[in-house]
C-alpha cells in the first residue's frame, strides 16, 4: 500500500506520527494518511507543506460538519446538564459557562449537585461569588438529582434564565455512578418538561485513547449534546475528539484554556486543525 | 488479548510450522499496535519494539514450537522490567522529618492522593503532617482539610502566605510537634508555566532532602512524555503516581513517563475513597497495558 512513486513514503509516515503524537487514533491516523497519499497522487500533490495543509483541511471539515452552538430551552430555564468523569475540569467550565452568560446579562443559577467531592460544593460556591450568579446547593451526601430538582423549582420561581449542574467526576465504567447520573437527567427532564437543553461532556485535553470509552459510555447514558475539551493551553493537542468525531458525530463546542474566567472559547474546527500538528 | 491478535497473525504458519524473521516482524507490528492504542507514546513504543525485535528474531524464538507465546512472553517480561521489576517504597529521609512533595497536572489526583498516603503511611506507624500548599484553586485548602479530617491526619495551613513559604514553615513545625512525614500538596501546573515550575522547584530546594512524587493521571495519552520529561528535568523526581486505575485506561503513559524519567512507579490510584491506594505491581499494570 506504500510505495507511492511520487509521494515520499517517509512524509506520510512522518504524517500519521504526528497525528498519533496528537492522540489521533491509530486507526483514523491511518485511514487519514492513506487517504491523503490517494488524494497527492491523483493530484500529483508533491510539496510537504502542501500536503499537511490538505490533511489540515481534511480534518477541518471532519469537525466542521455540525452546529456547535448551545441550544436554549423553548421556555425558562435552559438547563445544561454538566458530566465527565474526574478532574477533567466540570466544576472550573461551569464556572466560565455562568461568568459569560451573566456577563451578557443573563440570570444564571449554579447547581452544586456534587454532593460527594471533599470540598466541591464549596468550590462551586468560591465560584458563584465571583461570578456574581445564584447558587443553589444542599449538604454533602445529599442526593443530587434531589439537589437539582429544588434548584430547577427555585428557578422557576425566580425566573431564572439559565440554570448549570455540576455533577461529580465520575468513571464511565462505574455502573452505580452511572445509574446514578441517569437518574439525575430523569430528574431534570420530568421537571423541564423536556431533556437538558445541553447535557454538556467535559473533556480533558491530555486524555489518549480512553478518551473515546468515555464519550461512548456517558452518551448511551445521556445522550451527550456537546463536548467541552478542556486544558487545550497545555501541550496536549486532544486529537481524541478527531476519533470521537469520526466515530460518533458528538459536536465539540467549547474549549478551556485556562484556569480563570475568561478562559473559555467557542470550539473552532480551523484553529483546532491548525494547531493539532 | 494481544495474544490472540498475534495468533490470528500467525495461523497461516501453522501449515508451515516454522517461522522466520518476516513473519516475527509482522507480529511486532500487533504488538506496537497494542501498544500505541494503550497510550504508549510513540518514540516509547518504536525503542520498545525495536528491543523486543533484537530478541525476538533470536535462535530461540525462530526455531520454538509456540511463536506466539514466545513473542508474548518476551513483550511481557521487558515490559514488566522496563515498568520497574519490583515495588520500589517511599524513601524515608535520614533525619526526619521526610518531606514528600506532590507534583502534576492539574486535577491529576495530588489532593486526593496525598490523602491516601498520610492514611497509608499514618498505618504504617508514621506521625504525618498534610500542608495545604495550593494557595491558587479555589476551596484547595477546605478540600485538603476535609481529606486530613477523613484520615485524621492534621493538615497544616497558613493564611496570606506563598507555597514555599508555607512548606518551609510546615516543616519546621512537623520538626517542633515530631512529625516524621510531611507531605506537600501543592497547585496543579502546567509543565510549560514557567513561572509555576519555578515554584514547585523552590519549594523542592528548600529542603536538603525531598521525595518528590510526580502524579500522573492513567488516561493520559501521548502528552504523557512531554509533562513527565520537564518535570524530570525540572524537579529531582523520586517517583510516580498513576491514579484513577480504577477505570479502564490503559496505562501506557506510566510506560512512558518510566521510560523517560528512569523514576520508579511507587503507588497506583484505584478509587476516589482515601483506602483507594496499593502499592505498584508492575506485572498487573504490564498485563493492562497489554490489553
Ligand atoms: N490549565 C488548565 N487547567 C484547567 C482548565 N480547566 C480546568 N482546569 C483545572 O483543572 C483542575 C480540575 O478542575 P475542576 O473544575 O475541579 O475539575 P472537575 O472535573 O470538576 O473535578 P472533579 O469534580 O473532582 O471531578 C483545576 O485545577 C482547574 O483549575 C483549563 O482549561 N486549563
Ligand atoms: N476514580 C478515581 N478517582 C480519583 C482517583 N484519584 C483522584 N481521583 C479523583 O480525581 C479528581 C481530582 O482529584 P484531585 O485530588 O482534586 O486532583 P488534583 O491533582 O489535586 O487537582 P488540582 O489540585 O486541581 O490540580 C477528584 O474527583 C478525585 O476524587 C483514583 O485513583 N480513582
Ligand atoms: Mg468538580
Ligand atoms: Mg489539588
Amino acid at each position: 500500500l506504500r510505495g507511492r512513486s511520487i509521494i515520499d513514503d517517509d512524509l506520510l509516515e512522518d504524517l500519521e506520527e504526528a497525528l498519533i503524537q496528537a492522540d489521533v487514533s491509530v486507526g483514523l491516523a491511518v485511514k487519514l494518511t492513506q487517504e491523503l497519499a490517494e488524494r497527492a497522487e491523483r493530484e500529483h500533490v508533491t510539496d510537504p507543506e502542501a500536503l499537511a495543509d490538505l490533511l489540515r483541511k481534511r480534518v477541518m471539515r471532519m469537525l466542521s460538519q455540525w452546529d456547535t452552538t448551545l441550544h436554549t430551552g423553548t421556555t425558562a430555564p435552559t438547563t445544561f446538564l454538566v458530566l465527565g468523569v474526574n478532574g477533567v475540569g466540570k466544576t472550573t467550565s461551569i464556572a466560565k459557562i455562568a461568568h459569560w452568560y451573566h456577563s451578557a446579562g443573563n440570570k444564571v443559577m449554579m447547581v452544586a449537585a456534587d454532593t460527594f467531592r471533599a470540598a466541591a460544593i464549596d468550590q462551586l460556591q468560591v465560584w458563584a461569588e465571583r461570578v456574581g450568579c445564584d447558587l443553589v446547593r444542599q449538604q454533602p451526601n445529599a442526593d443530587p438529582a434531589a439537589v437539582a430538582f429544588d434548584a430547577l423549582q427555585a428557578a422557576k420561581t425566580r425566573g431564572t434564565q439559565l440554570v448549570i449542574i455540576d455533577t461529580a467526576g465520575r468513571l464511565h465504567t462505574k455502573v452505580n455512578l452511572m445509574e446514578e447520573l441517569r437518574k439525575i437527567n430523569r430528574v431534570v427532564e420530568r421537571e423541564l418538561g423536556r431533556p437538558a437543553d445541553e447535557r454538556l461532556l467535559i473533556m480533558d485535553a491530555t486524555t489518549g485513547q480512553n478518551g473515546l470509552n468515555q464519550a461512548r459510555q456517558f452518551h448511551e447514558a445521556v445522550g451527550v449534546t456537546g463536548i467541552m475539551l478542556t486544558k487545550l493551553d497545555s501541550t496536549a493537542k486532544g486529537g481524541i475528539v478527531l476519533t470521537i468525531a469520526d466515530e460518533l458525530g458528538i459536536p465539540i463546542k467549547l474549549v478551556g484554556v485556562g484556569e480563570k474566567l475568561h478562559d473559555l472559547q467557542l470550539f473552532s474546527a480551523q484553529e483546532f486543525a491548525n494547531s493539532l500538528f | 488479548s494481544l495474544t490472540d491478535k498475534l495468533q490470528k497473525a500467525f495461523r497461516h504458519l501453522s501449515s508451515r510450522g516454522k517461522i522466520g524473521p518476516k513473519d516475527v516482524r509482522d507480529g511486532l507490528k500487533e504488538v506496537r499496535l497494542a501498544l500505541l492504542e494503550a497510550d504508549v507514546s510513540y518514540q516509547v513504543v518504536k525503542d520498545f519494539i525495536r528491543e523486543v525485535q533484537d530478541e525476538a528474531l533470536g535462535e530461540k524464538v525462530l526455531s520454538g514450537l509456540n511463536p506466539t507465546q514466545q513473542i508474548v512472553g518476551i513483550v511481557h517480561r521487558k515490559l514488566v522490567h522496563l515498568l520497574g521489576d519490583a515495588a520500589v517504597p517511599i524513601k524515608l529521609a535520614a533525619k526526619p522529618p521526610t518531606i514528600i512533595i506532590m507534583a502534576g497536572l492539574q486535577g491529576s489526583g495530588k489532593t486526593t492522593t496525598a490523602g491516601k498516603l498520610a492514611r497509608y503511611l499514618t498505618r504504617q506507624g508514621h506521625r504525618v503532617l498534610l500542608v495545604a500548599a495550593d494557595v491558587y484553586r479555589p476551596a484547595a485548602i477546605e478540600q485538603l482539610r476535609q481529606v486530613g479530617a477523613q484520615v485524621e491526619v492534621e493538615v497544616f495551613t497558613v493564611p496570606d502566605q506563598s507555597p514555599v513559604e508555607i512548606a518551609r514553615a510546615s516543616v519546621k513545625h512537623a520538626q517542633a510537634k515530631g512529625y516524621d512525614v510531611v507531605i506537600i500538596d501543592t497547585a496543579g501546573r502546567l509543565q510549560i508555566d514557567q513561572q509555576m515550575m519555578q515554584e514547585v522547584q523552590e519549594i523542592e530546594r528548600s529542603f536538603d532532602h525531598t521525595e518528590t512524587l510526580l502524579v500522573i493521571d492513567a488516561m493520559t495519552g501521548q502528552d504523557a512524555v512531554n509533562v513527565a520529561e520537564e518535570f524530570g528535568r525540572k524537579l529531582k523526581l523520586d517517583g510516580l503516581i498513576l491514579t484513577k486505575l480504577d477505570g479502564d485506561a490503559r496505562g501506557g503513559a506510566a510506560l512512558s513517563a518510566r521510560a523517560v524519567t528512569g523514576v520508579p512507579i511507587k503507588f497506583m490510584g484505584v478509587g476516589e475513597k482515601l483506602d483507594g491506594l496499593e502499592v505498584f505491581h508492575p506485572d498487573r499494570l504490564a498485563q493492562r497495558i497489554l490489553g
